[in-house]
């Protein structure tokens, strides 16, 4: 799971 | 893409819906604060920084060009349009936005995952969101008789940040999601900023009167 996965987030 | 995260999405979308209704049919925005309007809109200005560089879904880039348009439209409504911008609560709304945006500054600056452009005003928007309720909750208190459509658009934004944490908790159980300690503490924040509202909003209409904030 990349670091930035938080991001797919509004 | 879980339930928690679609009914919170959901519940924002229609917060700003129900905003955008009293703007365009009462033509109004008695007791909506412009500094957390104004603060939103910088949220979603530094946030989606990305939009055009980083592609996640269809669904995700027209949220954030909905989000990025009502929240631009709605300010220019309460401070330019003819008859709305004369509804708007100036005296009472006298919360500094600088206050809140320095601090939340300075907070992105050293407190974040990677130190780039792009990665501290993703940090700051986080930051800026967990306080920009906090003007419009001074102009709640201030406000004697809070109108329906104003309760319901901050019941529904605070129910989209709880939702959120739903959608956090499912996602850590269910994928191997990482820990965003930066995310989900500014989300607490922000949440708890309307735990108190909740209270008097859920009580109010438990009993059918007229939501009030003591003062």
């Amino acid at each position: 799971v990349s670091e930035s996965d938080v991001k797919d987030e509004l | 893409m879980n339930i928690f995260r679609l009914s919170g999405d959901m519940t924002h979308l229609m917060s700003v819906i129900v905003l955008l209704l009293k703007i365009h049919t009462i033509k109004s925005c008695a007791g909506i604060s412009l500094k957390t309007q104004e603060l939103y809109a910088l949220v979603f200005a530094t946030r989606y920084l990305d939009i055009f560089t980083d592609f996640v879904s269809v669904y995700n880039t027209i949220m954030k060009l909905i989000f990025l348009a009502t929240s631009f439209s709605i300010v220019w409504y309460m401070r330019h349009h003819k008859i709305v911008r004369r509804s708007y609560d100036k005296e009472q709304d006298t919360f500094r936005h600088l206050f809140l945006i320095l601090p939340c500054l300075i907070l992105a600056l050293v407190v974040n995952e990677k130190f780039t452009f792009k990665e501290v005003m993703w940090t700051f928007s986080l930051y800026v969101e967990a306080v920009a309720i906090l003007p419009q909750l001074v102009l709640l208190q201030r406000t004697k008789n809070i109108d329906n459509l104003t309760g319901q658009y901050v019941f529904l934004l605070g129910a989209y940040r709880a939702l959120y944490i739903l959608n956090w908790i499912y996602r850590y159980l269910t994928e191997k999601h990482f820990v965003h300690w930066i995310t989900w503490i500014s989300g607490l924040v922000q949440t708890l900023l309307y735990a108190d509202f909740f209270y008097y909003y859920i009580n109010s209409w438990k009993n059918n009167v007229r939501l009030q904030l003591p003062a």
